[in-house]
């Protein structure tokens, strides 16, 4: 399997991807941003994908960190939970989210 | 080992007991509330400990919630991080505290 062919798949065909763990409290925080803006997401839930640690270290070496959730919009990684519900809150993801062109 | 014992004993001789996981950021968050409070806390970290599957069983059937953070004030489980921070927001999370006897 091409890991990185697939992350790299993911994010250049989906506005807004969200690799996450279903049992994570901060990656459901992440897609209730999405979900209270109306904006349809990919969720990768790498607790239930079998190359799913070696899906987190591609993440680490893209985005600095080895953490969930990795939130790309654009294909682009603007951060975790942390960094969404700042964006949201600076009224700054939405631009974000108007670049899309897929 | 008398699990069962070992978290009677946490929860009956600290007041304020958080079972948790390190890599949890909703754990921080609640350690976070104490801490910015300048109250002592005991954590458990339980993907740190040998028995940690079998304590969170244990944490389960006494609060009805298999999931962490599980926080206890003065040997009552007062729910998670949501009611932490919830708690904390109301300022019922101080009188809370002033009744620890230990
Ligand atoms: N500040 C980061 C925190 C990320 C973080 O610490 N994530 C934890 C789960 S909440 C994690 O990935 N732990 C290691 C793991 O689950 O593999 C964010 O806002 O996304
Ligand atoms: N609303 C609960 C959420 C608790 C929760 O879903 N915790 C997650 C981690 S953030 C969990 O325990 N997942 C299962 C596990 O880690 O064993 C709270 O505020 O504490
Ligand atoms: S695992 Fe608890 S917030 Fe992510």
């Amino acid at each position: 399997t091409n890991l990185d062919g697939m992350v790299d798949g993911l994010i250049q065909s989906n506005c807004v991807v969200i690799f996450s763990k279903t049992t994570c409290s901060y990656c459901k925080m992440a897609k209730r941003v999405f979900e209270n803006l109306g904006v349809p997401y990919t969720a990768v839930e790498l607790n239930q994908l079998e190359n799913g640690r070696d899906v987190q270290k591609i993440l680490a070496s893209m985005t600095g960190s080895a953490t969930v959730p990795r939130v790309f919009i654009n294909g682009t990684c603007i951060g975790g939970g942390t960094e969404t519900r700042q964006l949201q809150k600076q009224g700054l993801l939405l631009p974000l989210l108007d670049r899309c062109t897929f």
